[in-house]
């Protein structure tokens, strides 16, 4: 995955902190005290589109093949996440129960063109 | 080197302007409930109190990780405040995600007072309203208590369940073994801690019925 520089254009994982305070959650949601909520987005050049360990993926397998036979491919490609992780959450449910649970696919870790 | 920034990501990116920050933070609230399978946030009427919190978060593994589809839930008994001794009041606790989840592991965590008789015999009953609002009861587990502190009772998860409400009562039967205590002051002493931060609470695990989990069983 690129690393994103603040003002880089190309395609790579913007970091986006949300302290659940600011969402006035902090009553309900014990730990953890935010987290990150990752995007994707930049632009995705042909020569970055779907290179392998950028975008693995069988989407980026076509896409290199069509490529490989096509100087030009017709169709873009766009930036999105590669590798997600669960965040695990220890939250008051409406009878102040105590829940611990971990919620999939919930934190973007990379982003590559597909 | 000397223009540029010691530490490239200290720049980090420029805040957010509110219109947009406000946008992430709304994306954020329906990205977490959408996890969570809520529709909205949960309003928090009573919530457990502190030192009960805490002591309680100790017995949840903090570093395990939950496997998916599942959840580790902790419940705080309510006990009725005209109970002159728990061992003969009702512990009820309020599990609504029992109609939705399978539970398969359960303990009943209970603090003796360091006034234990001796040995205590203790039986936990299920207590339930069957149709017509008869009154219904199982024997749970029996233990026999020697030392005084924190005690983890497992409970057959099976033999657990809650009412049609989400709601389980379990009724305590304690008696001391050696009467000692009983002859001298007439009173059983009041061997188990329901005090705030002693509170008795269910340690639960669950996890989500698959859909048509009922019918397999049935067939």
């Amino acid at each position: 995955t690129p690393t994103c520089e603040p003002k880089t254009p190309l395609c790579c994982r913007r970091n986006y902190y949300v302290d659940f305070q600011e969402l006035g959650w902090r009553d309900w949601i014990l730990q953890p005290e935010g987290y990150q909520l990752n995007y994707c987005s930049g632009q995705c050049p042909p020569h970055l589109a779907g290179s392998p360990g950028i975008a693995a993926s069988f989407h980026s397998a076509v896409f290199n093949l069509l490529k490989a036979n096509n100087p030009w491919p017709a169709g873009t490609s766009c930036c999105v996440p590669t590798a997600r992780r669960p965040l695990s959450l220890l939250y008051l449910d409406k009878n102040s129960n105590v829940i611990k649970t971990d919620v999939p696919d919930m934190v973007v870790e990379a982003c590559g063109c597909s | 080197q000397a223009t540029g920034s010691a530490c490239p990501s200290c720049e980090g990116p420029a805040p957010a302007l509110p219109a947009e920050r406000a946008v992430v933070l709304e994306l954020a609230k329906q990205q977490i409930l959408k996890g969570l399978h809520l529709t909205s946030r949960p309003r928090i009427t009573h919530p457990p109190p502190q030192a009960a919190l805490t002591r309680a978060l100790q017995r949840l593994q903090p570093e395990t990780m939950v496997p998916r589809k599942e959840q580790e839930v902790i419940s705080f008994a309510t006990i009725p405040d005209s109970s002159t001794s728990i061992c003969s009041s009702m512990l009820t606790f309020y599990l609504s995600t029992l109609q939705s989840h399978h539970l398969y592991y359960a303990r009943l965590w209970l603090h003796v007072l360091p006034t234990l008789p001796g040995t205590l015999h203790l039986k936990i009953f299920q207590w339930g309203t069957r149709r017509r609002h008869r009154e219904s009861h199982g024997l749970l587990v029996e233990h026999h208590i020697t030392t005084p502190g924190w005690h983890a009772l497992i409970l057959p998860s099976g033999g657990l369940r809650g009412e049609e409400s989400g709601i389980v009562k379990l009724r305590l039967d304690c008696k001391p073994l050696e009467d000692n205590n009983t002859a001298a002051t007439g009173q059983p002493r009041q061997p188990l801690d329901t005090t705030e931060h002693h509170r008795p609470f269910l340690e639960l695990k669950i996890r989500a019925n698959e859909p048509g989990a009922g019918r397999t069983k049935r067939r």
